[in-house]
Order: structure tokens, then C-alpha cells, then sequence
């Protein structure tokens, strides 16, 4: 466990429960993509299914059982208990566009073809871009709450810091995880442009908006 | 099989 991974790991924690925190203390789901929740739920189902076979250590399974219950709560809050406020019409990302390229991309590279590692790579080209919808529409929406971005800021820095995990582990242990890699790169590019709006914007103390 | 990486990351 290198420190990089475990700054990860609790910005992603972080991330998860300032979702939690602004659905359930402004009562709201105003400005949030049930799509990309909705993503991120399949991502942690398919990723951790070896939870009850294979045991890491009490971290590893803690975090499994908190980021399913967590995503799955998170869905439960938008898509039911506040539905009213729920904005689908600025939810509009077809999510099978990029749902179906990362199925049919884990049929193609996967480190073994068995059902396991198949629905392993799916998940980890799934999340690359399951963030899509929500970046989608903050640019729709045009701006978004500050509890929002930093949920964002969190999020996209888990990924970006595991990248020097990465980075740190093939220097020190001398191998590297190409699938992994690769998404993850591809996850931190995608919040690039939000990244520049919130460092130029939100840490100014102004609310992030999408410049026309 | 060996020459998949470690899954021992979240």
C-alpha cells in the first residue's frame, strides 16, 4: 500500500460520502447525473465480485462492501426517495454509448477469458468514463453547486493520485497493471477541463461556471 | 492465471 494509493482511496471516500452529504442535507439531487451514479454501481458490482471469495486484508474488504453500499444508496436517494428533484432533463448522456464500448472493449483485452476478469476490465473501462454524464451536465446545466465540485475535485483526484501509485509501484516492485493503467489515465484526462474551472474558479471563492 | 497483476487495489 503506497501513500499515493491510500490518499486515493480516501479522496475517493471523501468524494462518496460529500455525495451523500449534499443529496441528504439539501434534501436534493439538483445537479447530479443519476447516470453517472448509476455507473459507478455497476462498476463497483462488477469489479468486486471475488468480495466473498478472495480476502485481502480488512481495508480492502471494508472499502468493497463501502463503495457498493455507498453507490447503491446513492442511487436509492436520487432515482427514489428525492425523484422529485431529480433533473432528468439535463440528464440526457446515452449511457449505452458508453456502457456497450467498454463491454465490447473487455471481450477484447482482458488478462484472461473468463467471466471474472471480463467483467474485471469492464469495470475499469466503465469507470474511465462513467463520469461523463455528470460532466455533461454541469456543461448543460452551465454551473455547479461548490459541494458539486468538490465532490468532483475528489473524485478526480482518487484516480489521479493512483496513477502515482502506479507510478511508485513499478519503480519499487518493477510491474505494472497495463488495463489499469491505461483507464486510469484516460478517467484523470477526462475531468481535465473541470480540474482548470475549478482551480481557476471555485478555489477562487467564485461558483464554477461553464463559460458560454 | 499467474500473468494477470495482483488484484489488491480498490
Amino acid at each position: 500500500m503506497t501513500l499515493f494509493r491510500l490518499a486515493g482511496d480516501l479522496s475517493h471516500v471523501l468524494a462518496i460520502l460529500l455525495l451523500l452529504y449534499k443529496i441528504w442535507t439539501t434534501k436534493s439531487a439538483a445537479g447530479i447525473s443519476g447516470k453517472t451514479q448509476l455507473m459507478f454501481c455497476m462498476v463497483y458490482v462488477t469489479r468486486y465480485l471475488d468480495l466473498f471469495t478472495s480476502f485481502i486484508s480488512v481495508y480492502n474488504s471494508t472499502m468493497k462492501v463501502l463503495f457498493i453500499s455507498a453507490s447503491v444508496a446513492t442511487v436509492y436517494l436520487i432515482y427514489f426517495k428525492f425523484k422529485a428533484t431529480y433533473d432528468g432533463n439535463h440528464d440526457t448522456f446515452r449511457m449505452e454509448f458508453v456502457i456497450v464500448p467498454a463491454l465490447i472493449l473487455a471481450l477484447i483485452w482482458n488478462y484472461a477469458f473468463t467471466f471474472f476478469e471480463i467483467s474485471w476490465a469492464f469495470s475499469i473501462f466503465l469507470e474511465a468514463v462513467a463520469i461523463l454524464p455528470q460532466l455533461f451536465m454541469v456543461t448543460k446545466t452551465g454551473e455547479a453547486e461548490n459541494i458539486t465540485s468538490h465532490y468532483l475535485f475528489a473524485l478526480g483526484s482518487y484516480r489521479a493520485l493512483y496513477i502515482l501509485n502506479w507510478i511508485d509501484r513499478y519503480y519499487f516492485e518493477g510491474h505494472w497493471d497495463p488495463i489499469a493503467v491505461t483507464a486510469g489515465i484516460v478517467q484523470t484526462v477526462l475531468y481535465g477541463d473541470f480540474f482548470y474551472l475549478y482551480f481557476t474558479r471555485v478555489i477562487k471563492g467564485r461558483k464554477l461556471q461553464v463559460l458560454p | 492465471n499467474d500473468n494477470a497483476p495482483s488484484k489488491d487495489e480498490l
